[in-house]
Order: C-alpha cells, then structure tokens, then sequence
C-alpha cells in the first residue's frame, strides 16, 4: 500500500507538470532534435538575427498564452508594462529594436523581456508549488520562504532541457539562442548564462525524463533548511514523502541507473552556488547599469537571499 | 515576511487559477 500512496503522488505531480509548465521536456527535445519538421525555431546568432528574430515572434501567435494568467502578475505590481507577455508587445518586450539603437540598449532590453519570462515563470511554479499535497497547508511565512529560496532552482533545472551544448531555446521554443551569441554579449551580460550551460549540459545527460522532473522539483521546493524557516518539521515529513517517491520512481523508470537518486540529491547541492552566483551577478547589473529596472517580483525574491 | 514578499505572497493566496486536477 505504502508503494501505491507513493505511485499515486508521483501521477499526481506529474499531472500537475504539465499542467503549469508550458514546455516541458518531451516537446523540447522533439524540437532540439530537429524532429518538429517544418516549425523549426528561428536561430539566433548574432545581432541581425536577433532583430529577425523579433520579426518572426511579431509574425507567430505566441503559444499558451492567457489573459488570465497575464493579468494575475500585472495586478500584482501596479500593472508595470514590462510584465506583459501578449502578442503585441513581442518577445522582446515594449517596443521594436531599431537599427540605429545603441548595442548597450539591445542588451539592456533583451535582458528585461528575459525578466519578464522569469517573472510569469515563477507564477508556474507558485501553481505547482500549491499542487503539491499539504503545501498549501503549512505556514504562510514558510511557504512564501519555500518559494523564496526554491523557485531559482526550479526555474534552472526547467531550462536545463531547453538547453543543448550550442544553444538554448527561448520564448517556448520558438527561437533558439546560439551559446556563442550569449558568450559575444558584453559584460557582465555574457557572464550569465554560461554556467546554466555547463550545468544542463551535465544535468541532461542523467536523462530524466517529465515525470522524473515533476517529483525533484517537488524535492527542490520542499527543503527543510530553507534560512528563516518557522516549522520545519512538516516541511521535512512532505519533502521525506516525495523523496521516497522520487526514489521508486527512478528505480521503476531507470532501472539501469542505480547511481541516479544519489547523483540527483548532489545536483539539489550544486543547484544552490548557481544560485548565489546568479544572485550575486544580478546585484553587479544592478549596480553598473543605471537604465536597469528589476523586476519587483525578482527583486522580491533576490532581496536579502545569500 | 508577507509583508517583504507581497507579490509572492498575492500569489500563493490568489485563488484564479484553482488545482482542479
């Protein structure tokens, strides 16, 4: 019986996964593979290309997109533009890029629609977040600090399938960003992404597959030494259950891998010093670029982290 | 902490995307 409680909540995860991430890992592999025929992403790799590819966005219906879910984040903040991810703002966010516009603005601008992806990105691992049995439950403090400290490494481990060792998909797998042309950006913007690949490229090969991934994010967003934490205990007793449950999974779903739920446990550990990384990163940008506005989701989040 | 995380915690409490699953 104990077994069946365990399957049953690792159904009940992975209904929730797809649910709430609008691309998850099956399709981005089928589009990686070059396996979608004729919609193909539109490659980015270098600065003319990213301005065709805004072109191509303004051209295609973005994908999952709800007024509803939209208008949740913008009323949460007092309706900054910036957060609008419809169609008529583009992928790029509020206006079109110029040809004559400076290189540092291009930059600047690509990096806040990236914010504003993150930003709708958290409400869908807040949606999972409450899925999760008994979270919903604990202590608001505590689970508004389950997110707080969570949800960057959910956001990471999310990207890692839309990652390749050449590339990322970005804007749900229309458009794919050659690692070279993030690596040409000028600094400290060049500096971001490259660690995401180093880990998902190494992440990747571990072959998890989505409901693999709906039960370690569960994992990452359950953790008991969260700082600031009021009631650990029944933060730990969920997080105990959806190990256990992770771990028969694995052994059901990769019987060949026996090392994989130790090697996952040790990316729960890695994920965290990306994390600080980020963070720190995010807080140079803030100080060297005076055009910067954060997100006041993100900065929320980051505010007081590591 | 609600008070530091009001987006974040407008978003656990709003209830407009239910888990109807």
């Amino acid at each position: 019986p104990e077994a069946a409680d365990l399957r049953a909540l690792a159904r009940h995860l992975f209904r929730a996964y797809l649910k709430y991430f609008p691309l998850t890992k099956q399709p981005t592999r089928a589009i990686l593979s070059g396996k979608t025929g004729d919609n193909a992403p539109c490659v980015i790799h270098d600065m003319k290309s990213l301005m065709e590819g805004e072109q191509f966005i303004n051209c295609r219906q973005m994908p999952f997109q709800e007024q509803q879910q939209t208008s949740v984040l913008t009323a949460a903040h007092g309706g900054l533009t910036e957060v609008h991810m419809g169609s008529d703002y583009g992928v790029w966010g509020m206006t079109s890029i110029s040809g004559q516009e400076p290189q540092n603005a291009v930059e600047l601008r690509f990096f806040q629609s990236c914010q504003s992806r993150s930003a709708e990105a958290v409400r869908e691992v807040t949606e999972f977040a409450k899925s999760i049995p008994g979270f919903t439950d604990l202590d608001l403090n505590d689970q508004v600090t389950l997110l707080k400290y969570g949800v960057i490494e959910v956001l990471i481990i999310m990207m890692s399938p839309l990652m390749n060792k050449d590339g990322t998909l970005i804007s749900y797998g229309q458009i794919f960003m050659t690692r070279e042309f993030l690596k040409s950006l000028r600094k400290p913007f060049c500096q971001m992404m490259e660690p995401k690949f180093e880990f998902s490229v190494k992440f990747n090969t571990l072959e998890l597959d989505d409901s693999d991934m709906a039960l370690f994010l569960a994992c990452l967003i359950l953790r008991g030494d969260r700082p600031g934490l009021l009631n650990v205990k029944p933060i730990e007793k969920l997080q105990e259950t959806v190990l256990h449950s992770l771990e028969l999974q694995l052994k059901l779903n990769h019987p060949d891998s026996l090392q994989l739920f130790a090697k996952l446990l040790q990316k729960m550990t890695d994920l965290r010093q990306i994390v600080t990384d980020h963070v720190h990163l995010i807080q140079l940008l803030k100080k060297t670029e005076v055009d910067m506005c954060l997100h006041p989701l993100l900065q929320e989040i980051m505010k007081d982290l590591y | 902490l609600k008070e530091k995380h009001k987006i974040l915690h407008q978003l656990l409490q709003n209830s407009t995307s239910p888990v109807d699953l």
